[in-house]
């Protein structure tokens, strides 16, 4: 699974998702990723989300929706909304990763796993990347 | 600091031990390149929706990572991909799913979001919805790698190791799971 968040000059957020599944999957099993509110979401109010993991918890929790209502309705920033999903996922037994962008700008790339590819460029341009905890 | 863009390219057991110095040095080289394309267009006064496309899709092209080119196989040996865009602004958005030859699943996501009423499309009426918005059509081989298909091989080789074992646990506890689901 790939995805992005973005912000642009306007201030609109954005998030796209795109993955090719679980390894010998049946049935069309389909994961969280083209599922609104589930793998990917974006609200100019609060956040924009793109989630990878067990597909089928990050379904079962909402998480992409999950994430930008704590951000609305308890005010939660967007690193401890990211965690509290995260928590929520594991400790359901599922496992995976995500990353949020909020309309401020600030990010959260939180996962459970032993590691995430992931990226962020600041406003100004610095690139930071990891692959690892 | 304030971000203007975030990508990732999917989480699991990514163990150092496991990743060679040039793997390593090629995942990074395209982690940065999406984002420095992405960071450019909006730079240049392009919408945040051109910049995740643009990234989404370049991971997508990328053979290392699980979407598009490189995506895993399923059981019965074929690539069924999904996707999905979302407008922070209108709320709008497009996804597609179980699709087998559609060069981008993303940009199909996009052209559902914007060219259709719909939000989420499937299987073959997803591929000629793509078709007809003019989006790029590709033999299904395009999206093969070789490392997939090994995984593919070893799931197999598990699973019917697992059945056994299973089957002959349950002919002993008198149940027999007919599809025998594992986790």
């Amino acid at each position: 699974t790939v995805g992005a968040v973005a912000l642009d000059h306007a201030g609109n957020l954005a998030a796209a998702t795109s993955t090719g599944g679980m390894t010998d999957k049946k049935y069309g099993r389909v994961g969280d990723s083209p599922i609104i509110g589930a793998g990917t979401y974006a609200n100019n109010n609060t956040v924009a989300v793109s989630c990878t993991g067990w597909g089928e918890f990050y379904i079962r929790n909402v998480v992409a929706y999950d994430l930008s209502a704590q951000m609305e309705y308890k005010g939660l920033g967007v690193a401890a909304a990211g965690q509290s999903v995260i928590r929520k996922v594991g400790t359901l037994g599922g496992d995976g990763g995500l990353i949020a962008l909020d309309k401020q700008g600030h990010m959260a790339m939180p996962f459970n796993t032993e590691g995430m590819y992931r990226g962020a460029i600041t406003q100004d341009g610095k690139i930071e990347v990891y692959i690892y905890k | 600091k304030r971000y203007a863009m975030v990508i990732h390219g999917g989480a699991g057991t990514i163990l150092q031990k496991n990743m060679t110095p040039e793997k390593e040095a090629a995942y990074k080289a395209a982690l940065t390149l999406a984002l420095q394309t992405g960071y450019n267009l909006l730079k240049s006064g392009h919408s945040s929706l051109d910049a995740v496309e643009a990234a989404v899709k370049m991971l997508e092209d990328n053979p290392l990572f699980n979407a598009g080119k490189g995506s895993v196989f399923t059981h019965d040996g074929r690539n069924e991909m999904d996707a999905a865009i979302m407008n922070g602004k209108t709320l709008q958005a497009g996804a597609v799913a179980g699709v087998t030859n559609i060069k981008n699943p993303v940009s199909a996501a996009r052209a559902v979001m914007e060219k259709s009423e719909h939000v989420l499309l499937t299987g073959p009426g997803a591929e000629q919805f793509a078709k007809e918005a003019g989006l790029e059509i590709v033999d299904p081989a395009y999206f093969r790698t070789e490392e997939r298909w090994k995984q593919l091989q070893e799931a197999l080789h598990d699973d019917s190791i697992k059945a056994t074992q299973a089957h002959a646990l349950n002919d002993k506890l008198g149940i027999r799971n007919r599809d025998y689901k594992f986790g």
